[in-house]
């Protein structure tokens, strides 16, 4: 189903979760848990966000039912650990490749899916300063050298 | 009609908040 233009905000943390429903469904999970929440303070008003969200709803129930026996998914504490490894992982990857001068989209697509994935924490809770600032330095990093690379130049 | 249907999207979202509430055991 299109994503309303109201629910804009949330469509690359779907799109993580749609390129983790194999790799790593409780990471997919949690991002849709994330976007569901989010969503519904975004819009859960017009027409268009509702039925966009009761659709993501009824995914995250089946996917409830589907992982249910798994430990990241009936206990939260767990799941936010997962999520928290998993973010991190990533952070650290694009790290080393920047400190070692290798700058690539994958690495690019690292420093912004660990961002992405920091903002998914937050359904567990207050980010912690640390987080925060891991978060912006992702984000910041991974437009930086995007648009470096775009541009010709080389990343700093 | 505008009052018929602000109340059904107030249920929706009602329902919505329940289902997400009950999702995470919070209920």
């Amino acid at each position: 189903m299109a994503l309303p233009a109201q629910l804009k905000a949330i469509q690359h943390h779907l799109r993580t979760a749609q390129e983790h429903d194999k790799r790593d469904p409780v990471v997919a999970y949690y991002c849709r848990l994330y976007a569901m929440q989010t969503g519904m303070k975004l819009d859960s008003k017009t027409p268009e966000c509702r039925k966009f969200l009761v659709k993501l709803m009824d995914q995250l129930e089946t996917m409830k039912k589907e992982l249910g026996d798994n430990d990241s998914i009936n206990q939260e504490v767990v799941g936010n650990a997962h999520i928290e490894n998993y973010a991190l992982k990533m952070f650290l990857y694009a790290d080393n490749e920047d400190r070692a001068g290798r700058f690539h989209k994958n690495m690019i697509k690292s420093f912004y899916s660990a961002s992405l994935l920091l903002d998914v924490l937050s359904v567990f809770g207050e980010l912690s300063e640390e987080n925060i600032q891991h978060r912006k330095y992702a984000r910041w990093k991974a437009t930086y050298i995007h648009n470096c690379l775009k541009n010709g130049e080389t990343p700093q | 009609t505008g009052s018929v249907g602000t109340s059904v999207a107030s249920a929706e979202q009602d329902e919505l908040s329940q289902r997400l509430a009950k999702l995470r055991d919070q209920i």
